[in-house]
């Protein structure tokens, strides 16, 4: 089972159009995909249909009140991905969680409680998605200690670039201390504008400096990746013609293809 | 003195890349204006040219260790624009502050005594533009609370719009508890791409729902605007003949006039 945290802490790089899409194309590919809404801000939430209440089950609950994820879990439209929602209530979660002890693993905790319910039930899970908020926060830090690989998402632009640095920084840290088995294994070139030089430079910088990690699939510019979400829906259903549906399936079919030879 | 909360807790919408236009813009047409970067990614000072280690001084010694804001002051390539500047310690600080009696007035107050002295000195100020996190956690509120003013920095896409509601809250919260004076005064589009159906009709909502903030002008997508930072140079040095230098030189312009017909 692959745990992804999909993580920038740069904002409006594309993180939750990534989960969102890559989730919608993973399941469509006949892969059971948990996607995880870890951001106070529910936008992966409401991209895939579910408006949360105040107090509802959500990530807060899981993470703030011991709640089971299998008590917090939604469906959604596309058969085979499954959401663990947020609410904004999670805004909260930072500060609650800073004095309790193993304030780092407790959404690891909670997953592996959950994934092997799964596994005993006969269950298969493949591929669980954590989308991050634009912080490296606990909450951030509770995904990369969930996790066993990161996927960085990284529009081609300056200030995107300029922190990955720290990000990278961040990640040894918890490698180093919290846990040695994660391993940053994507890099995703995302809102890529292929006529503009700034763009083509940046993405050039990225396979210099990440040649294994960084996909060969690159996520284009294509408005019907933004309007998606207005009508809460992937861009499966959405757009299946459209250029964001060839890219996002392209990216899960590298994905796939690259785990028969390792 | 006018006192701008740049805000949106959405990410990558433009705020850093308004404040720094912005400023200069205002400084060119002779405004004195002092720049604060409350953001621990920094990307407004990398923006203006400073690049702190930490445990320098900047925005983080004023709010967390009591440093008055004159010891901490940068100039920047543009006369007329000063910058608190920002570096990595500041992602402490809402951890920090978070137990301190009245942490959300520190901004305010070392404001307010940094504006006296000015005062007493014969300075002239006449903007302070705070860039704020994409988040609405105690550095916006801070700034929120130092602010008399605050304007809305809104990409043209959905989810930018879809958090609206909750920010028009937290000012709402602001005004009644902490800040009186605060005013929402803009809502400027921006990244705005007028090519594209989805921008229009967002648009259009923004002028619909604010039919008195929402700027005339809008800023439109300018790939020299993405570039510059990347040269450590506002738009009016890297590339004063482009689109983006006439829009914000535009936005300093439509601000300026509307102080003369209130
Ligand atoms: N490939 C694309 N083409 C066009 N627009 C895109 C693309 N990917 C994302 N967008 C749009 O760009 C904006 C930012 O994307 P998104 O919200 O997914 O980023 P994010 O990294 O999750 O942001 P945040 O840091 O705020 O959580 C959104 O309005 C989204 O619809
Ligand atoms: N008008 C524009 N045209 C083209 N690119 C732009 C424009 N405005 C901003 N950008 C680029 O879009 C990205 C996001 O802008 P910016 O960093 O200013 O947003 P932000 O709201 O401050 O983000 P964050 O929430 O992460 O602080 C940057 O790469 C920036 O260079
Ligand atoms: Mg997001
Ligand atoms: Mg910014």
């Amino acid at each position: 089972m692959r745990r992804i945290a999909i993580i920038n802490q740069k904002g409006g790089v594309g993180k939750t159009t990534t989960v969102a899409n890559l989730g919608a194309a993973l399941a469509r590919a006949g892969q059971r995909v948990l996607a995880i809404d870890l951001d106070p801000q529910a936008n992966l939430s409401l991209y895939l249909g579910v408006e949360l209440q105040p107090t509802e089950p959500s990530a807060y609950s899981v993470l703030c009140s011991g709640m089971p994820i299998s008590a917090a879990l939604r469906p959604t439209n596309t058969p085979g991905l499954e959401l663990l929602p947020s609410q904004i209530d999670l805004s909260g979660a930072e500060l609650e969680m800073a004095a309790t002890i193993g304030r780092e693993t407790i959404l690891r905790d909670s997953l592996d409680t959950w994934t092997k319910e799964q596994t005993q039930e006969g269950n298969r899970i493949d591929f669980i998605l954590i989308d991050c908020p634009p912080s490296l926060g606990l909450l951030s830090v509770n995904a990369l200690c969930a996790a066993n690989e990161v996927m960085v998402v990284a529009q081609t632009e300056f200030f995107a670039l300029q922190g990955l640095s720290r990000l990278l920084g961040i990640i040894e840290l918890v490698q180093a201390r919290l846990n040695p088995d994660l391993k940053l294994t994507g890099v995703l070139a995302s809102i890529y504008d292929a006529r503009l030089r700034l763009a083509r430079e940046v993405l050039g910088e990225l396979r210099r400096f990440f040649p294994a990690e960084t996909f060969q699939t690159t996520i284009g510019t294509n408005v019907r990746l933004a309007e998606s979400p207005s009508h809460a829906q992937t861009i499966f259903e959405y757009a299946p013609g459209s250029r964001g549906a060839r890219d996002y399936a392209a990216l899960a079919e590298e994905m796939l293809a690259g785990m028969e030879h390792p």
